[in-house]
């Protein structure tokens, strides 16, 4: 069965299954340890023992001792967690920066890192809509979160300011010095979040093409619990072993999956008479009520246009649409077959309807043949085919004198009246 | 009585030539 339809054929809301977009994905990065070779070391805990300096080589030619950004997005096995790792720097702060493109529009609920270094002291988390030309913030994490990124701490968001970006100096401590999670909910705190199919700030808020993380500045010594821990370190590096983002495929609730096409790019499957790369249009010939987003209540799908099998285009007139209560808006375009109407729906000039074959034939409409000298002219009566009819003369073309008059050879007066 | 149709060659279009329809 079709997700997006009922068992009778009824349209309803459907969206792509909950995924990882980014699993398996390219994430560019602005720095990778490994060419050349490099020595680094990272404070490895134990227990309640003190912290101890374990050293080892990143090199990018030789795979069991690679970090490229492909373990990034690469499946998270518990027992070998595979990592990316930054070159190694000695200075704060220090950029380091991850752009995923996910190909497609996204409706997301999470992005989520988990580090194999300490967590970053200080990171951003900016997003785009339009495939990376421009970007927004979307979260910070900081410990100064008004000296690194200008923002109050844990700001309160109201239904006022929902698509503003908050900074937290949550999720950034020091410890635990690997395996540290950090992890963004784009809906949690925004009042409308429970409200999200009447909000279209939200979702657009949750809209994504790309994310890019900044790593901005490590924790430095000075962060350090203990002096002897102080000489344990003395390079840094950003080392993370998954990016998540969790999120659907956003086809506006008229697809129940996203598909890869011609050209391999990610697209809708779309449904409900939509097209569009995120279903975010009316298919050509459906354009009797405007675009809808589909809602839980109602799947809004598109509707065809009403020619009556005489049009093959129509546009969508918002005047007629309110005007009729907001049910239709469709406007046939050339109705063919001597049609005529917004729905084709009754016979041009000169024409006139045929009532033994419904209006949806295309013999529908007859031509009204009024007699070129019989009649007053050539426009007959659209429902009857009845032609005008000069005086004396009858007929429904007025071909013939009427009873008591004769034909006169004058094609102004044909019929004259028997003396 | 059915009357006959107009029949088009006794009409005399000597003074409505720009009238005189194609047929």
């Amino acid at each position: 069965p079709d997700p997006c339809y009922e068992e009778g054929g009824a349209a309803r809301r459907c969206v792509p299954e909950f995924i990882n977009a980014a699993f398996g994905k390219e994430v560019q990065v602005s720095s990778t340890c490994g060419r050349p070779p490099a020595r680094f070391c990272g404070i490895q805990e134990r227990d309640e023992r003190p912290a101890t300096r374990l050293c080892q080589v990143c090199d990018a030619s030789e795979p069991r001792k690679a970090h490229p950004a492909s373990y990034l997005t690469d499946l998270n096995s518990a027992h070998n967690l595979t990592c990316w790792q930054s070159e190694n720097f000695n200075h704060s702060p220090h950029n380091v920066t991850l752009t995923l493109s996910l190909g497609k529009k996204f409706e997301i609920t999470y992005v989520s890192l988990q580090f194999c270094s300490p967590r970053p002291e200080s990171l951003a988390v900016y997003k785009s809509m339009d495939y990376g030309k421009t970007w927004t913030p979307y979260q910070f994490y900081s410990s100064q979160c008004r000296k690194m990124f200008n923002r109050p701490n844990k700001a309160v968001i109201t239904k006022q300011n929902e698509q503003e970006a908050l900074c937290t100096d949550g999720h950034t401590d020091l410890y635990p010095l690997s395996g540290g999670l950090i992890a963004f909910s784009t809906l949690d705190g925004r009042p409308s979040g429970k409200d999200f199919d009447n909000s279209p700030v939200l979702q657009d808020w949750v809209t994504v093409t790309d994310i890019r993380i900044v790593f901005s500045r490590p924790h430095f010594p000075r962060d350090l619990a203990a002096k002897e821990e102080e000489s344990l370190t003395g390079t840094y590096y950003y080392a993370v072993g998954e990016f998540q983002v969790g999120g659907r495929c956003k086809c506006n609730g008229h697809a129940s999956r996203c598909v890869r096409d011609k050209d391999g790019k990610l697209v809708c499957d779309c449904k409900h008479n939509t097209e569009g790369p995120d279903c975010d249009r009316c298919k050509p010939f459906h354009y009797d009520r405007p675009w809808q987003r589909a809602s839980t209540r109602e799947a809004n799908e598109c509707l065809a246009c009403n020619c009556n099998l005489h049009a093959r285009r129509c546009r969508f007139n918002m005047e007629l649409f309110k005007l009729s209560g907001r049910r239709s808006g469709g406007v046939c375009l050339n109705c063919r077959h001597n049609t005529a109407g917004r729905h084709c729906h009754y016979c041009k000039e000169g024409f006139y309807r045929d009532l033994s074959k419904p209006i949806t034939h295309r013999r529908a409409c007859r031509a009204c043949d009024c007699h070129p000298v019989g009649a007053a002219g050539k426009t007959c009566n659209q429902t009857t085919g009845q032609c005008p009819c000069k005086d004396g003369v009858t007929g429904i073309t007025c071909n013939r004198c009427a009873k008591g008059y004769q034909q006169s050879r004058s094609p102004v007066a044909p019929c004259i009246k028997i003396p | 009585e059915v009357m006959p149709t107009l029949d088009m060659a006794l009409f005399d279009w000597t003074d409505y030539e720009d009238l005189k329809p194609d047929v």
